[in-house]
């Protein structure tokens, strides 16, 4: 069991790094095993510095580059040990435009492999669905579904 | 293995019997706040065997049940289904296509389904641990959580690890 | 004391009644206190509920529900005694169009009494301010502000 | 009482002499990820006493001072400076315009200004209480914190109350 957390441990960090220098155009990434007694089992530290930046700690990055490096965490699982199926919430809502692109085209490649449902508020994200639900609260307190093409959303 | 459809008819503000199809690929789903969108993800989560109430937002099986509103009446039972393709044998059954099924009662009451027949909740989760698709895994991020991935112990994050291995 | 906290907590649950039904176009939201022995104080309870829906605690609300909540309760502790100045970030991140237009109507009515900084990506947010700053990470990584007016964000 | 002008220079990420004019009504400050808009909502609040490590993203003194990057070096000292139109006499005291600075350098020291003579943090807490300029007041609603107020504890929400008492 050891041999294979370690084979998956270098696979993922290797896969983070690289979606973290696609998501901020460079930077480093790093998942770092903390040292422990032989007892316990070592958990898993997360270092992350964008470009030109001297910051090292997650707790020093703003709330969008905070979760562009989760995204890049998420993304580098699934691309290790694809699930079939990839369920996001709104996990767009803090980053601005330009990285809202960065994280669909890496979706977009991602999607060959794992199946994603993805509940948004963003214009950019919905244009590159394949498939766009529109779910609306009706006088009597029920969810209807709608199936909508992105002309129906781009009129409203 | 994915997804090719999702009744739900009862499960929280769905009251009528509402479907929706899935191609492969990206499939996004928008409204307005408190529409119903987070209920989606849910219902996928709950008929896949979740029995969290924090993931569920509910703390006995009542509250997913659709409480009724001043126009419409509270229903007695939530029923989720979800079918599955299985071409790719990615679940190890000999169907091609698998349809998954929950049911709950304001008894407390839950019945699952596999194929129309009823199985165990234990029979579920050691088809989908073996699968992949697990309740706990990092391929469902709930909202408002994205976060967590990073504020988690070392300790959590290292099972993250495990569970990809 | 006690006399001043009563009055307060009058004012405070009939404002957030009427921000709360303005956001929510009606339904009913109350500030309760909960019981407690003569020893200690009572806390404040929320119970917030949409209109024609029976949700009547505020963790069966959805994301964006909170958010107006939230804000429903803020508004109301800053109209029952106005703090000269009030910062806000991002408070709008999960709001959906037609919610952050209450929202917007709501902090133009206030900011008669109240002066504010609010920092957001939402278009229809930086329509209603008077004065907005760009702020921009320089090749050194360095921040600069430039002033900015909404022909420059439509622009971009 | 109203903010006039905001005056930055080596506080985390503004490493040049920056200022910001502030009228009445509404001020936004857009931009993008990681450009510095949070850090100028965390000056405001620093200058204004703010002593606690969680809303300032910061461990220690140095951590707020501006560390440095590939092409301009570290610096040694944080200030901010504040102006404060108040004609209306919000603030007790005799001037039409109050100037609140503070400086923080590398050894962990930390300076206090009010209209260019040095002040304890007692002092700037003491004048800020009688205003209701406070520091954990709700009018500061940091990022991603607007769940928090719904998460509070009951006692805590008792003190947001009373805070506007
Ligand atoms: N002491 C410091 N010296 C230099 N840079 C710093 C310092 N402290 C923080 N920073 C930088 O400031 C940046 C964060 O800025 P901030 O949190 O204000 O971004 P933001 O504009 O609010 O972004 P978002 O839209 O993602 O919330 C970080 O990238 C960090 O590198
Ligand atoms: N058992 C139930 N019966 C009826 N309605 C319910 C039940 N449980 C939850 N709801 C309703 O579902 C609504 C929440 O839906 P949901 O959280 O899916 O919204 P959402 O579309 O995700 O919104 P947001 O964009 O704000 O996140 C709430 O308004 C709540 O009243
Ligand atoms: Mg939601
Ligand atoms: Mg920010």
């Amino acid at each position: 069991v050891k041999e294979r957390f370690s084979t998956t441990f270098r696979k993922v960090n290797a896969s983070f790094k690289t979606y973290f220098q696609t998501f901020f155009g460079g930077g480093e990434a790093e998942l770092l095993l903390t040292r422990t007694d032989e007892e316990t089992l070592p958990g898993v530290d997360i270092i992350a510095q964008p470009p030109r930046k001297k910051v090292r700690t997650i707790n020093m990055l703003s709330g969008g580059e905070r979760s562009l490096t989760a995204m890049a965490l998420l993304f580098a699982l699934l691309d290790t040990n694809p699930s079939p199926i990839c369920v996001l919430d709104e996990v767009d809502a803090a980053l601005d435009e330009a990285n809202v692109d960065r994280f669909t085209t890496a979706l977009e490649k991602l999607s060959e492999r794992t199946q994603f449902v993805i509940i948004t508020h963003n214009r950019r994200t919905l244009e590159m669905a394949d498939t766009i639900y529109g779910v609306s609260m009706g006088e009597d307190s029920t969810s209807t579904v709608l199936s909508l093409r992105m002309a129906d959303i781009a009129a409203k | 293995m994915y997804l090719k459809r999702l009744d739900v008819n009862g499960f929280k503000s769905f009251a009528g019997a509402t479907s929706l199809e899935f191609g492969g690929g990206v499939t996004c789903i928008a409204g307005p706040n408190g529409s119903g969108k987070t209920n989606v993800a849910e219902a996928i989560r709950w008929v896949l065997g979740e029995q969290a109430s924090r993931v569920l937002r509910a703390r006995k099986t009542e509250d997913i049940i659709f409480t009724g509103s001043a126009k419409r009446p509270a229903m007695g039972m939530a029923e989720v289904r979800i079918t599955l393709d299985n071409s790719d044998g990615w679940l190890p059954l000999d169907f091609v296509e698998v349809v998954v099924g929950r049911r709950a009662y304001r008894s407390g009451d839950n019945e699952y389904y596999l194929n129309q027949s009823r199985v165990r909740l234990k029979d579920l989760n050691e088809l989908f641990m073996k699968a992949q698709v697990g309740q706990n895994s990092y391929a469902f991020m709930g909202q408002g959580l994205v976060e967590q991935v990073l504020t988690l112990r070392p300790e959590d994050r290292r099972g993250m690890i495990e569970e990809a291995a």
